[in-house]
């Protein structure tokens, strides 16, 4: 069944967002410092991923994904997931 | 596909089921898993054993709930199903047990599925972004008539190679021996060449003018060079770059134009603008190739690359052209790049550079690279065996 309402908060979506690889581990000390454009390129990247439309937006077809039962294991990881490795 | 970057050495692995789900028939789950692990190696000569007890196995299969000692926690029904270990970090797949896993049904969470997407990662495989890759991080649902996706297939072989060990019929066949290798004075004068790419056949093509020549393992097979023209009529000589793509189409490019095969059959209207097809592309590149890193497509030209993926909209992203430099090693002004046995190789007049996908560098071998392409793809004996001076 699909939930009645698929609104997900930006905290909730950067959680998501930090568990699957598309930004920085989050804690008590760095959380205030994750900026809107930040949230938003994650989304961005998130949904280029997934195969969804790119809007950078928390909108319904994002939250119904997030809300998808899924592998565990990060989406980013080798080589591609670090803008500093050596590739 | 993306692949992690680690990859197990043998090919004949162990694993064990050291805790069951609840609610389930322990032989039925033993089918299950053991189902999972086939469609892996029923594609590449990977071979998946069971063990028990107190045996050191590669895989170890375990249903837990919540923190389960490897500082990942469970989050109970829904979310997160499975999570499973690169080779680099064990191998090791953990699944919720506050799932309903199911065998053969359409409800609950199939077990089969989610066992096969998880030992992917237990294989070296991350996750892909083509939706209907069994390494797609979603859960799909159960499907009875579930087969791998060409995604899936390419990734694991890139890692494991082609199956070519089909039972006990099969067993102890060794792969038909190159002929002797003829010295081809042309190639051996001159070793620079216009492109290199491999055929969907596994045939591994030198441009060179108005040329071709086909390459074995020890250097250039015999009734060679012929007239590009005499295979690929439509082409004009001294090619710019070419590839064969997954959908196993070679693409041919000059200038502003680029031109489709399959094999040498031209499939469409060709040419082509390079701007039209492959938009974010330059003209006159130096080199192309798919990256067995990711399978997407790469573009060299002077001292920049691109990565191209016809999935992606746009194809080429903002933050590219990237400087060659990145690729660690490898100069600028490359004149040919082509994926050779899980290498990816890189020409400049008369050296190569062999690049190693896995550790993200030109390998460290003896002799070092620059190598003579002379000496070792042209099969001149009378070329430089060592290291050659890098161009400045």
């Amino acid at each position: 069944a699909t939930p009645a309402n698929l609104a997900i908060s930006d905290t909730t979506a950067a959680n998501y967002l930090a568990q699957y690889g598309y930004l920085p581990p989050t804690n008590p000390e760095n959380s205030a410092f994750l900026s809107s454009e930040r949230l938003t390129a994650a989304i961005e990247e998130f949904q280029a991923f997934a195969g969804i439309n790119i809007t950078g937006e928390l909108n319904e077809e994002t939250a119904k994904l997030m809300a998808t039962p899924r592998c565990g294991v990060k989406d980013k990881v080798g080589p591609a997931a670090d803008g500093r490795s050596k590739r | 596909y993306a692949l992690q970057g680690s990859r197990w050495r043998t090919k004949n692995l162990t694993y064990k089921l050291s805790k069951y789900p609840t609610g389930l028939n322990k032989q039925e789950v033993d089918k299950e898993i053991a189902k999972a692990f086939s469609v892996w190696s029923g594609e590449t000569d990977l071979t998946f054993t069971p063990k028990s007890g107190y045996e050191n196995v590669h895989i170890e299969i375990r249903f837990e709930v919540g923190e389960h000692g490897d500082g990942d926690p469970f989050d109970g029904p829904g979310g997160t199903l499975a999570h499973a270990y690169f080779p680099v970090y064990g191998g090791d797949a953990h699944f919720d047990d506050s799932e309903r896993w199911t065998i053969r049904s359409y409800r609950g969470t199939n077990l089969f599925q989610v066992a096969a997407h998880e030992f992917g990662h237990s294989l070296g495989l991350s996750h892909s972004d083509i939706k209907s890759a069994l390494m797609a991080p979603f859960y799909r649902g159960y499907d009875p008539y579930f087969t791998l996706d060409q995604d899936d297939i390419d990734a694991i072989q890139a890692l494991y190679g082609k199956k070519t060990n089909y039972g006990p019929r099969g067993q102890g066949t060794t792969s038909r021996p190159s002929p002797p290798a003829e010295e081809d004075p042309e190639l051996c004068k001159d070793p620079k060449v216009d492109a290199m790419f491999n055929t969907k056949d596994g045939d591994t093509i030198v441009f060179k003018g108005k040329h071709y020549w086909k390459l074995t393992d020890n250097g250039v097979a015999s009734g060679y060079p012929r007239r590009i023209s005499s295979t690929w009529k439509e082409l004009p000589s001294n090619i710019d770059a070419a590839f064969t793509y997954r959908n196993g189409k070679t693409y041919f490019f000059k200038g502003t134009q680029y031109w489709r095969y399959i094999n040498s059959t031209m499939d469409g209207d060709y040419p082509k603008e390079i701007s039209d097809g492959f938009t974010g592309i330059p003209d006159h590149i130096d080199a192309a190739t798919v990256w067995t890193g990711n399978g997407k497509i790469y573009f060299y030209k002077g001292t920049k690359f691109w990565r191209f993926d016809p999935a992606s909209k746009p194809p080429v992203r903002s933050n590219y052209p990237k400087l060659i430099k990145n690729w660690q090693g490898i100069p600028d002004h490359v004149n040919a790049a082509v994926t050779y046995k899980g290498y990816t190789y890189f020409f400049q007049d008369n050296a190569y550079y062999r690049f190693n996908d896995r550790t993200f560098s030109v390998d460290v071998a003896e002799p070092a690279f620059p190598r003579s392409t002379a000496y070792w793809w042209f099969g001149c004996k009378s070329a430089n065996r060592g290291t050659l001076e890098p161009r400045r």
